[in-house]
């Protein structure tokens, strides 16, 4: 029933959620912002070759090289609802290796987002670099920038580096950079980042958008030492990777910066869980 | 301090480029994955130790549940009838965070150190995770309650038995259920 309706809203004190018709999140409002965000996850086809010569190089554990342009998972999205006093979670699939949650906790600004990789399929021959990606109408001039090891926002632009000209010759790949905390875009008002829960490859291909790399699976060495292919198993398949991605909107005048900040320490040092049965205590 | 060191020698292999980059070979990454776990188990006998000394629950297991990123733990699923969760907080700083706890689908109810109940919404784990073949028969659902931690508190968590009731002093619904030791528990939180 809730697939047949046109938009889905899901809100709670201080963040409005909301769906389009194909399950897809597609907007969100927060401090105060209201910003047409797009989610997706799409999947890039890692180059292969018999690494001979630069032009042949396979895309392999040292190296991201992405053959072709990315490809779009998922055009409808199967979701549910689910709506407790605190927490409000919306539960997507997108195929049969690709899942995700996004969640709204009362009293916490920001969107977590539970993504749910794997096993990515290789019975076409071809290893695959899976990422999901944001785009926004944010005006970001080909500017974003990403944390150096969780300390300082060092500012990246898109197809330059800060003291050379260079060539060019790796559209995607020679635009990510490490995040291990967090990924940022804003323009003259409004600001969005993303902090992720571990080390991860990340960029602003076009204005307005921002992409995190998430799990990959090669069947190629890079000929750069390790000498096996990315392709990792557990329990006879290929590997399953679960993690989470918090997106923060804001006003860029509100300094959002320091929020996040706080907000990373949070996310990079929760809460340690020890559990104990109540007979035993005293 | 045998314990400890098992720890550090651990994190010292770990420094290796490979082990930071992920660039090792398969079989060296799963020796990575053995030396850290049965390191970490190591140590917590200590951060059981200390525990035991720094709360009241002078015998309480604190086991440290490692698959709760895929919202597993035995010890939370299939456990006694009253679980207490007892949290540490890392940072400098007090701080207020959501817990999640994988359990069965079956009535809770939460209450903080002083027996006052803690609101708390039980939701189901995807059917996504759920299907994984490795977590067969694991936790249907995860309890998720909001904790306020300066630096270490505990929460009980007890499933509930049949009576209707509404917190009195929080003003919670209870969903038309509460248990007779936690309103024993709470009336002695009152304060005179």
């Amino acid at each position: 029933d809730i697939q047949s309706r046109a938009e889905i809203v899901v809100k709670n004190s201080l963040v409005k959620l909301t769906f389009d018709g194909t399950g897809h999140l597609n907007q969100v409002e927060m401090n105060g912002v209201t910003e047409n965000i797009r989610q997706d996850f799409y999947y890039y086809n890692g180059a292969a070759g018999n690494n001979a010569e630069f032009k042949n190089r396979s895309s392999g554990a040292y190296i991201f090289r992405p053959n072709g342009t990315e490809i779009l998972i998922g055009n409808t999205v199967s979701f549910s609802v689910y709506e407790g006093a605190q927490v409000k979670e919306v539960h997507q699939r997108f195929n049969q290796w690709v899942s995700q949650v996004i969640r709204i906790y009362e009293g916490v600004n920001r969107v977590e987002f539970e993504w749910l990789v794997g096993p990515i399929p290789i019975n076409d021959n071809i290893g695959k670099e899976v990422i999901t990606r944001f785009n926004s109408t944010i005006k970001s001039n080909g500017v974003f920038y990403t944390d150096s090891n969780g300390r300082e926002m060092l500012r990246r632009e898109r197809n330059k580096r800060e003291y050379f000209k260079p060539n060019m010759t790796e559209a995607v790949s020679g635009n990510y950079y490490p995040v291990t905390a967090r990924i940022a875009i804003e323009d003259a008002t409004k600001r969005i980042a993303l902090l992720n829960d571990r080390a991860q490859g990340g960029s602003s291909l076009k204005d307005g958008a921002l992409e995190l790399m998430l799990h990959r699976r090669l069947l190629r060495d890079d000929a750069f030492g390790v000498g096996e292919a990315l392709n990792e198993t557990a329990f006879g398949q290929g590997l399953v990777a679960r993690g989470k991605v918090y997106l923060v909107l804001g006003k860029v005048k509100d300094a959002p910066s320091r929020y996040e900040r706080v907000e990373q320490q949070q996310i990079h040092l929760p809460f340690w869980k020890f559990f104990s049965s109540a007979s035993k205590a005293s | 301090d045998d314990n400890l060191n098992q720890l550090r020698h651990a994190m010292g292999v770990m420094q290796h480029h490979d082990a930071i980059t992920g660039t090792e070979k398969q079989h060296v990454a799963q020796d990575y994955d053995r030396l850290l776990t049965a390191a970490i188990e190591s140590a917590q006998t200590n951060a059981r130790l200390a525990l035991q000394k720094l709360t009241n629950l002078t015998s309480g297991e604190f086991v440290s549940c490692l698959q709760l990123n895929i919202s597993v733990c035995d010890f939370t699923k299939d456990g006694a009838n009253q679980v207490v969760v007892t949290l540490f907080n890392p940072l400098a700083r007090p701080s207020t965070q959501y817990v999640r706890v994988p359990v069965k689908n079956e009535a809770y109810i939460v209450t903080d150190d002083t027996g006052r109940v803690v609101q708390s919404d039980l939701l189901p784990v995807p059917s996504e995770v759920q299907a994984l073949s490795f977590r067969s028969k694991r936790a249907t659902h995860e309890l998720v309650f909001s904790a306020y931690v300066e630096k270490l508190r505990s929460y009980y968590i007890k499933k509930r038995v049949n009576r209707r009731s509404v917190d009195d002093q929080t003003g919670v619904q209870l969903n038309g259920w509460e248990d007779e030791n936690i309103s024993e528990a709470k009336l002695k939180a009152r304060p005179l």
